[in-house]
């Protein structure tokens, strides 16, 4: 699965 | 993006506007703590210094920048304003809340993902938010008077977090299966801390009483 893009939250 | 996570952001844009609200409609902080606001500066800074390097998306770009500008708007008030900052009582604000600076910036630099400036700081900007709110619930204990509008920002405050903790849960069994541990733990604490705030407000809530915590 496609890593998710790093510190993607606020 | 997911249900519980944009919930989440959305309380704690709502949490913002209530105290914004509070504090320009009735030009007074009193029952504000402005160090959990100057924390909070601290840790937006330290969270999103990766605005203008990192696109994420247009919403993540537009939030961050909300968030930044509505705690300098909120310390400036509090700080600078002629009518507000008669109302900020500062004998009443007695954490030492830079007391708190360090030990998330030692446990930053030894607890992180990865050891790069961008990572320690943002590991340290969760560590700080999870104790950020440790001036503003002691402020509480010794207000004798909670108002509404403070209650209530405080609620949704830590509402916020709560919901980024089922975000969290929805994240790792439904979509990546990554374990995010220093959030999730991060998250916990700060949840916890409000664990009696929630229970005595949600108290005062049914019983329409005034919001008033055991000191």
């Amino acid at each position: 699965n496609r890593q998710p893009p790093k510190h993607d939250e606020l | 993006m997911n249900l519980f996570r944009l919930a989440g952001d959305m309380t704690h844009l709502f949490s913002i506007i209530v105290l914004l609200l509070k504090i320009h409609a009735t030009k007074s902080c009193s029952g504000i703590s402005l160090k959990t606001q100057e924390l909070y500066v601290i840790v937006f800074l330290t969270r999103y210094l990766d605005l203008f390097t990192r696109f994420v998306s247009l919403y993540n770009t537009v939030m961050k920048i909300v968030f930044i500008g509505t705690s300098f708007a909120i310390v400036w008030y509090m700080r600078y304003h002629k009518v507000v900052k008669q109302t900020y009582n500062k004998d009443e604000d007695t954490f030492k809340h830079y007391f708190l600076l360090l030990p998330c910036f030692v446990l930053a630099l030894l607890l992180h993902n990865e050891f790069t400036t961008m990572d320690v700081l943002w590991t340290f900007s969760l560590y700080l938010e999870a104790v950020a709110i440790l001036p503003q619930l002691v402020l509480l204990q010794q207000s004798r008077n909670i108002d509404n509008l403070t209650g209530n920002y405080v609620f949704f405050l830590g509402a916020y977090r709560g919901l980024y903790v089922l975000n969290w849960i929805y994240r790792y069994f439904l979509q990546d299966h990554r374990a995010r541990w220093i959030p999730w733990i991060s998250g916990l604490v700060q949840t916890a801390l409000y664990a009696d705030f929630f229970y005595y407000y949600i108290l005062s809530w049914k019983k329409h009483e005034k919001l008033k915590l055991p000191a």
